[in-house]
């Protein structure tokens, strides 16, 4: 399995859609401070069903929405997917390309998509369990955090341990 | 579910030794359960000793030394339990060019059995990307794509 | 003691306005008593408004630009009431070259008021030093002084 | 006034005897990961009368003090000495050349000396009182430090203008 592509629109930074193309192997985002980079790893948190928006950097739902700039009104909603490749059929499906969409809209109104179907968060945050992705998983880390990793008392490690396991 | 972790534990305590002296090239580091009794409620310690040094709390090494070992950490456990894919953001931020050569040559053999998706602003990590991908700032505070040409 | 503290408040408010614009190159920023009222309880509040975004809450700002706001009220401090010198370890760390370019420019109009010793890996910060000073480990995990040569 | 000077030996890394003598200016400091230089800063903070281990990074009192490595032996006692250039008299003393030493032994006893003379930890903190350097002052930021700016709580922040008020 790996990610083939994701696709913003309307998340943080990306008034405009986007779809960036992965390739297997190592793939490296570069641009200047504030572009938007980090904003790609909060979406991608995002769209595998983060709840938290502290972890988002934000402090309340709508900020993942474009909010707008000196130069472009706001928008009135979010969508991120993200397309991977499940040939491997590491997630239970049996589809060989799976599609995960989210939507939010300023009401506070949610959509998840599974495949264009929809579905709920449940769904999507279990189809990842057990896979290391997602919630409490090891594969996302964010920008400084990795010293947290020896900051986080031995305790709180044991349960990242935990996930893994 | 107790043995599974202890298992998981003991595989990437394993692992961890060895990615250690790779990323640092030399020295020693150990994962220790802290209470070997109660594993249930056991903690999980970090000891790290750079090479030729002597063994001191985490927190007296420098901020590249303590980048190092979380990434060997991280390293070790996706070579043991390797998800799909992993996205770094900056995570190598702290280290120098020395420390950067060897932390590239192991993200290398890490994205054999693990997609890298890495945010980076280190002309070293750049290097060693299959694909780069740039994002710019529209004067409008839009993010944009820009497909950036591989020069090898 | 109120009065000088607002003095004080008021002289470092006007100041950062300044200094966030010339090392953004433009935005706006502010520092708020955010109780009006009891002056003597009120915490400090800080806005950043980059160039051409809109004003969000500070998490919401990039690494990058989250170090140059920290950088700009440190300067503003440091030039409203100069000490006379200062120590700055990898404060600009989080900067892109561009950051760097202005960071470096507004450290060398610090540097006539205030002393600056500034701990750095970056190139662009070395080259506006006055005196480079190298630090190595011998293998005996010793630090040593290296008497490094400005070639300007 | 500026600094004009820093001696160290026997503090953390620096086993060995080593005189850096700063210019006016910008002064940069460089070097690998490990080599020394934020135990510089350590260096400079201790020596000013800095009593929190925490902020020195380490966890008790002789964790200043040379360790040993694999080539060399521990050392009973770490000694910094800094000296300030006063032809300014921002010191409130008639000296034009300012230097204070601090010395700790493994025994936990510590000495301090102005200009030679022994003194208590007491008139080094009030020495350098309204300076803005020292406890609670502006002027050193450790690693990792620059981002406190920003997540100090507001009120946090009021203590540190009262500071320089
Ligand atoms: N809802 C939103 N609407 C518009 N812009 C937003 C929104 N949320 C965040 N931003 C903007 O996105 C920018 C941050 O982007 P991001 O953190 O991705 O930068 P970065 O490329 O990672 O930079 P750095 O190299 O400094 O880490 C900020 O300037 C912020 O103003
Ligand atoms: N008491 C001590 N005895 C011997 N060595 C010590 C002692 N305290 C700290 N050290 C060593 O000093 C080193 C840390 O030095 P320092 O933090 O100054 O590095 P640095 O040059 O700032 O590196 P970086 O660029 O990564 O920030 C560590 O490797 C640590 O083991
Ligand atoms: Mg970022
Ligand atoms: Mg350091």
């Amino acid at each position: 399995m790996y990610l083939k592509r994701v696709e913003l629109q309307g998340f943080k930074s990306f008034a405009d859609r986007i779809e960036i193309e992965f390739q297997p192997g190592i793939n490296a985002i570069v641009g200047p401070n504030g572009s938007g980079k980090s904003n790609i790893t909060d979406a991608i948190r995002w769209v595998l069903g983060e709840q938290s928006i502290k972890t988002l950097r934000g402090s309340k739902l709508e900020d993942v929405i474009f909010a707008g700039s000196h130069g472009r009104r706001p928008m009135g909603m979010a969508e991120v997917s993200i397309i991977l490749d499940n040939s491997d059929h590491l997630l239970p499906l049996e589809y060989s390309e799976v599609c995960i969409t989210r939507r939010v809209f300023r009401s506070g109104e949610s959509e998840f998509y599974l495949n264009k179907v929809p579905c709920r968060l449940k769904d999507i945050q279990e189809l990842f369990m057990d896979t290391g992705i997602g919630k409490d998983g090891y594969s996302i880390i964010s920008q400084g955090e990795v010293d947290e990793f020896l900051i986080s008392r031995p305790e709180e490690r044991r349960l990242m341990f935990e996930e893994t396991a | 579910m107790e043995e599974m972790f202890l298992n998981t534990f003991q595989r990437v305590k394993v692992e961890f030794q060895k990615v250690f002296v790779e990323l640092f090239g030399g020295g020693k580091a150990e994962l220790i359960l802290d209470d070997g009794e109660n594993l249930l409620d056991s903690g999980i310690e970090i000891i790290a000793q750079p090479p030729g040094k002597k063994l001191q709390n985490l927190t007296l090494l420098s901020g590249g030394e303590r980048a190092l070992t979380a990434i060997a950490l991280l390293f070790s456990i996706l070579n043991i339990k390797a998800t799909p894919f992993c996205i770094l953001d900056e995570i190598e931020a702290a280290l120098d060019d020395a420390n950067i050569d060897r932390f590239t040559r192991y993200l290398k053999k890490v994205s054999g059995h693990t997609q890298v998706i890495i945010i980076t602003h280190r002309k070293g990590t750049m290097e060693v990307a299959d694909a780069l991908y740039g994002i710019a700032m529209e004067e409008t505070a839009v993010s944009k794509l820009i497909t950036v040409k591989l020069e090898d």
